[in-house]
């Protein structure tokens, strides 16, 4: 009796969890285009800028390159060897040119 | 048979989740080690 | 029993997908709350007269940063399509979200710094249907301090 019981109560649950489940994956969808939405408006985009002091504030004393790409543009970076320091970056676009700033407080 | 080692870690623009660049980040942080 | 077992089972992995589901949303609405934070920050700043030209830098961008000692060799193809740089020193790559946060555009939620005064904030910049995400990730934190306080005060005691 006890586990027909436990089996009707799991199987209520795993009908609620499904639902929550549903839910969300709704809401995220809803919400990715919210973002899609907001970050596409023509205000929005006007004032959708970071100062060179911001970045420079996050990251005291560090020597800083921003980099503005088309989207898909493919950032690579090959595994380093070990114990070599040699680090690389690769930037490819199919699409548009990359621009690439340096900026530093000194 | 064991995989043949990731040579090196992708990110596209605008496509790619956050994740990834933390995974080059600590890739790049642990200097290659496996 | 053994239908109960892998329902158990079914149950558990559920409440996983669950779990990251949520948190991928609390991180998506962490983007919609700095994204417009920082809209707002520059249109009131812009109150006392735009930006100095070449003073910023529009989003989406990726920031790298290395130490100031490291010696960077970068080639350009003729077309700017095509970049490959070298570096004799570690370095980090950033995206314009992980940025925000850092500049506390994203109000502290995800640090548990977030005041009630910001909390209401927050809400208001992301659709009312995901309000409760947004307390939910202020209550976390909110019991989270709530109980390393009390258990620190225990171990005083």
């Amino acid at each position: 009796k006890e586990v027909v019981e436990r089996l009707r109560y799991l199987e209520a649950e795993i009908e609620d969890l499904e639902l929550k489940e549903k839910e969300l994956d709704q809401q995220k969808l809803w919400l990715q285009q919210s973002i899609k939405n907001v970050k596409e408006d023509s205000t929005n985009k006007h004032f959708s800028y970071i100062t060179h002091e911001d970045i420079c504030d996050c990251f005291n004393g560090d020597t800083l390159l921003a980099i503005q790409a088309p989207a898909g543009t493919q950032l690579e970076v090959p595994l380093p060897h070990v114990g070599q320091k040699k680090y690389q970056i690769n930037l490819k676009s199919n699409s548009g040119p990359i621009h690439v700033l340096l900026i530093n407080k000194e | 048979t064991s995989l043949t080692p990731k040579t090196a870690l992708l990110y596209k623009f605008n496509r790619s989740p956050s994740e990834s660049l933390k995974e080059i980040n600590n890739m790049i942080k642990q200097g290659g080690q496996r | 029993a053994q239908e109960c077992q892998n329902l158990e089972v079914e149950k558990q992995q559920r409440i996983e997908r669950i779990k990251q589901k949520r948190s991928q949303l609390q991180e998506l609405l962490l983007q919609q709350i700095a994204f417009k934070n920082l809209v707002q920050r520059n249109q009131h700043k812009e109150i006392w007269g735009p930006p100095s030209v070449n003073s910023t830098i529009q989003l989406p961008f990726l920031v790298i940063n290395t130490s100031k000692r490291t010696v960077i060799d970068c080639s350009i193809s003729s077309d700017k399509f095509e970049y490959l740089f070298n570096f004799d020193n570690a370095f980090e790559i950033h995206d314009d979200t992980d940025l925000l946060k850092r500049m506390g555009m994203s109000l502290g939620l995800e640090t548990g710094k977030c005041s009630s005064e910001d909390l209401r904030t927050a809400k208001s910049l992301v659709p009312k249907a995901l309000e409760n995400y947004v307390t939910d990730m202020y209550t976390k934190h909110d019991l989270f301090l709530e109980s390393s306080q009390t258990h620190s005060a225990l171990d005083m005691a």
